[in-house]
């Protein structure tokens, strides 16, 4: 009888957490839209920069780089060789020009 | 028993699937918040000033960062059509992405590190749907 | 089974998710610590 209850109770639990999770999968998808129309809003699009100054400020003395790439740009990364201080990015696109903007407070 | 077990083993399973889609939609929620808090900035700050910043001066998004140590060499080869870069960097860099760039701006107000005062945490529920308020207060 | 060496770490622009340049940045420290 025990094992019989126990069964009824984890079905019953099971069942919450499969509703719980079909939520969360919903709102997920929701968000994702919702990000996706304030990002493509053309006023919205029109104020959404970061100053030099911004970037420059987090990261205090280091090199940086400033990447803009057009959608589904490849950037490959090769796993460094043993013994090798030497690292490599590769940026590689199909649909339009890469920019690449060194910004470097200095 | 044997069903309970496998019902026991579902449950775990689910329980953190469930915990992963909630990070998931975490991280989506302070992406929004992040983003809209960038676009309200500017806008007050191109309000004060009368206008938008030198073209020159600002970077538009979506964008990554990628930074190094200032002492690190840096050779560059780009196609003819800028296609294509090559890097070579003789020392270690990081890349990352603008949401994470607005972060640690602070334009998610510290909710990422639990660090959010009762006042930035009230800004920030008014950047999300309301349904999903419940979801910062978890963070 | 043994899959094929990873031989570099890949990225796509609008397409992969924060994780994947967490991994490509866990990569170069764990080798540049190396």
């Amino acid at each position: 009888k025990e094992i019989v209850d126990r069964l009824r109770y984890l079905e019953a639990e099971i069942e919450d957490l499969e509703l719980k999770e079909k939520e969360l999968d919903q709102q997920k998808i929701w968000l994702q839209q919702s990000i996706k129309n304030v990002k493509e809003d053309s006023e919205n699009k029109h104020f959404s920069y970061i100053t030099h100054e911004d970037i420059c400020d987090c990261f205090n003395g280091d090199t940086l780089l400033a990447i803009q790439a057009p959608s589904g740009t490849q950037l490959e990364v090769p796993v460094p060789q043993v013994g090798q201080k030497k690292y490599q990015i590769n940026l590689k696109s199909n649909s339009g020009p890469i920019h690449v903007l060194l910004i470097n407070k200095e | 028993a044997q069903e309970c077990q496998n019902l026991e083993m579902e449950k775990q399973q689910r329980i953190e699937r469930i915990r992963e889609k909630r990070i998931q939609l975490q991280e989506l929620l302070l992406q929004q918040i992040a983003f809209k808090n960038l676009v309200q900035r500017n806008r007050h700050s191109e309000q004060h000033t009368r206008g938008p910043p030198a073209v020159n001066s600002t970077i538009q998004l979506p964008f990554l960062i990628l930074n190094t140590s200032k002492r690190t060499v840096i050779d560059c080869s780009i196609s003819s059509d800028k296609f294509e870069y090559l890097f070579n960097f003789d020392n270690m860099f990081e890349i990352h992405n603008d949401t994470e760039i607005l972060k640690r701006m602070g334009m998610s107000f510290g909710l990422e590190a639990g660090k959010c005062s009762s006042k930035d945490l009230r800004t920030a529920k008014s950047l999300v749907p309301k349904a999903l308020e419940k979801y910062l207060t978890g963070i | 089974v043994c899959s094929t060496p990873k031989t570099a770490l890949l990225y796509k622009f609008n397409g992969s998710p924060s994780k994947s340049l967490k991994e490509i940045n866990n990569m170069i420290k764990q080798e540049g610590q190396r």
